[in-house]
């Protein structure tokens, strides 16, 4: 991997958004992704619909929860994602009001990424930002700076929030992840958390995955 | 072994005090040992959580534990002021039988560099000692006024103002101890979520689905190019 990496700069990213009073992180980590890999393979980079997700992915649980393997599967078997604009989010679950017309986005199929943090590095340079799920202990109260709690408070067994790693790097020699989070912009680091890297801090190799775009 | 159903398995649940007192002991006995007695510690408050697998739980706690650092009163200055410790434990209980997988303890006062408005330093001492210093409220207060204004905070009533407060006032230690527990260069403090409790952040913001098992996806080919 290269010794530093960031989307953002890149245009592969869009802004921050917020889930609002809603446990629908899940959703936001999927369509950012998505919208890495759209912007990789197409070069365009569009706002996509979480509220899609939120209605009509039914093996989800929209405010309740989600996991993002079945959320792939769900844009997969929809036919694609909508964009924000047209599919806009209420942060509340509605009659899914899919239009396969609108659809902007398609993915072919999705990856299981390796826990090795190393080689998610090597493959986020390379392939995009990567979906990931975290356990937020401290997130509550989270300000900036580089965030390392101990193994046994942030352990990778009580994962139970989904955001979207856009890059990584070192800040005074202390290796990051840069990761995008879906509290909006008036939360840690204008929207984003830095977290150690190289640790498995806070279970953030656990879950990495990708769609994959064709 | 036969392993129960999945679900059954997996979910790591919020235990009640009485469950945890067993493993508690069994960490505080760990913690103790080849300790003299005058030096031994005293457990706090204790949360934690378990997961169960087959006829295995594995409890992972949290605890404050008081160190008396004199143990003759002859020789020690008075009052003679505890040492608290904040410390996690994980422990395997596999047929009655308890293990100690993990130990992290450390002292609960560290120094704190956020120069920013909404800086703790001035809440430290709460950490160490048993009762508020009297002017805790008066600063508190300014402080949560201060969010209250930053975030836009309407409340119904006084009663709910008032335990916003509390609420308030508890996440700011909260958030002091998280902060001496990081290793990295994180600062925490006052953010949007201040007056939600621990259980409402949790419901509200977090996804207890991710506990669950995904389901298995092809796995992504390795980048090897330069």
């Amino acid at each position: 991997a290269p010794p530093e990496w960031d989307w953002r700069k890149k245009g592969a990213v869009t802004k921050v958004k917020d889930q609002g009073m809603c446990g629908s992180c899940w959703a936001f980590s999927v369509t950012g992704n998505v919208e890495g890999q759209w912007f990789l393979k197409e070069g365009t980079l569009l706002s996509l619909s979480e509220q899609e997700l939120l209605d009509c992915d039914k093996m989800d649980k929209a405010c309740l929860g989600g996991l993002p393997s079945s959320a792939y599967m769900a844009i997969k078997s929809l036919g694609g994602l909508e964009t924000e604009d047209d599919y806009k989010y209420l942060g509340h679950m509605e009659a899914c009001n899919f239009s396969e017309e609108k659809v902007k986005v398609y993915i072919n199929d999705s990856v299981d990424l390796s826990q090795n943090e190393q080689k998610l590095a090597a493959w986020l340079a390379k392939k995009g930002p990567i979906s990931v799920a975290i356990n937020a202990f401290g997130m509550q109260f989270y300000r900036h700076g580089i965030a390392r709690p101990l193994r046994p408070l942030c352990s990778p067994w009580f994962i139970d929030h989904a955001v979207l790693i856009v890059g990584y790097g070192n800040r005074s020699d202390i290796p990051f992840w840069a990761i995008k989070n879906s509290w909006g912009t008036d939360w840690g680091e204008e929207g984003y958390y830095y977290l150690h890297r190289g640790s498995g801090a806070c279970g953030v190799n656990t879950m990495a995955t990708s769609a994959v775009v064709n | 072994r036969p392993v129960k159903p999945r679900a059954a398995d997996s979910e790591a649940w919020e235990l009640a005090p009485l469950e945890l007192l067993e493993p508690a002991r069994f960490a505080l006995e760990m913690y103790n040992r080849g300790r003299a007695a005058g030096k031994r510690a005293m457990l706090g408050a204790v949360r934690g959580r378990v997961r169960r697998a087959g006829e295995g739980s594995l409890y992972s706690l949290e605890a404050t534990l008081e160190e008396t650092p004199c143990n003759d009163p002859t020789v020690c200055q008075l009052p003679v002021s505890k040492k608290t410790l904040l410390c996690s434990f994980e422990i395997l209980d596999e047929l009655g039988k308890h293990i100690l997988l993990r130990r992290d303890c450390g002292p609960v006062d560290t120094k704190v560099t956020d120069n920013r408005n909404w800086t703790l330093n001035s809440f430290l001492p709460l950490l160490n000692k048993d009762s508020f210093p009297q002017d805790f409220s008066v600063k508190m207060t300014s402080v949560f006024k201060e969010f209250v204004t930053t975030y836009n905070r309407t409340y119904d009533s006084k009663e709910e103002t008032q335990w916003r407060l509390t609420v308030f006032a508890r996440n700011m230690v909260r958030a002091q101890k998280i902060q001496a527990l990081d290793r990295g260069t994180a600062q925490y403090g006052v953010t949007k979520f201040s007056d939600l409790t621990e259980e409402e952040f949790h419901t509200i913001y977090l996804n207890p689905l991710l506990r669950e098992k995904h389901s298995k996806m092809h796995p992504a080919t390795s980048v090897n190019d330069p």
